[in-house]
């Protein structure tokens, strides 16, 4: 089964 | 201050419908370019992001930038008391704390001004900055068809594996008592009635929760076509332009499947 991925991980911060 | 007059009441309405079930709570950022919206959902797995631009208004001014704090909820309502060919107006003052919004209809007895006031909020919300993306492959493909295969497939499974290749772009959804796969062909005549297309420099795999892009789906009132945007590993970007901004929604990848 596959977990579900967070934005956290690809977008940072300005 | 801000003062924005819209030509009809109902594209406020579509894209309130295409937000509230993602977001509850969201700073509407005015300036002089236009009314911006960007929103996370709370399990950080999807983005909204909406833009309006000013010429898409039948008049806007704002005077410096203001970020107004709405609860999706409440703007809905107020939203739902106007008709949707009503010119509506969105109004306020520096201080932020209110929004008044004006309906004006002309019928064919009176003419009709509405006006209603709702209460703005501070609202904290930390701005994600999203990286410019070469994606790898690009799907335009009419935003009807689009909101018909991800529905479809959410009857049958919770997720979608997104496959783009020389074939064409793909969707499977394995379900425990059934599964289903539908595959859309670069065809050359719709290509040339520009139905869509299909651009691939290297093939693309990723698989996503299908509850989310049937909410994203919600934007097939706003834009007859939908444009897809893929890497693998990448989060996906689902993309509605109209006449007077865009609405486009990241979604993060399921991993390690």
């Amino acid at each position: 089964p596959s977990a579900q991925g967070s934005l956290k991980d690809f977008f940072g911060k300005p | 201050m801000l003062e924005a007059k819209l030509s009809e009441a109902a594209l406020l309405k579509r894209l309130l419908d295409a937000v509230k079930e993602l977001v509850s709570d969201a700073n509407f950022e005015c300036n002089e370019e236009g009314i911006q919206l960007q929103a996370m959902d709370n399990s950080h797995v999807a983005l909204v992001s909406v833009k309006l631009y000013a010429s898409g208004f039948k008049r806007y001014r704002c005077d410096r930038p203001l970020p107004l704090g709405v609860n999706l909820g409440s703007l809905t309502k107020v939203l739902k008391c106007a008709k949707d060919d009503d010119i509506c107006t969105l109004k306020a003052g520096d201080d932020a704390d209110i929004l008044s919004l004006t309906y004006e209809a002309k019928s064919a007895y009176a003419d009709r001004i509405a006006e209603y006031e709702m209460k703005l909020m501070d609202i904290d919300a930390d701005q994600l900055g999203i990286p410019d993306t070469d994606y790898d492959a690009s799907v335009t493909m009419p935003s009807s068809e689009f909101l018909r295969i991800v529905r479809d497939l959410s009857l049958l499974g919770e997720s979608v594996r997104i496959e783009v290749s020389k074939e064409g772009i793909r969707f499977v959804s394995d379900g425990e008592a059934a599964n289903g796969n539908i595959l859309i062909k670069q065809n050359a005549e719709a290509s040339g009635k520009k139905k869509g297309s299909i651009e691939m420099n290297s093939a693309v795999t990723l698989t996503f929760s299908l509850k989310y892009l049937v909410n994203f789906s919600k934007s097939s009132s706003l834009s007859k076509k939908v444009q897809l945007m893929m890497s693998n590993d990448v989060p996906l970007l689902v993309s509605y332009a109209f006449n007077q901004g865009h609405i486009r929604y990241y979604l993060a990848p399921k991993i390690g499947d």
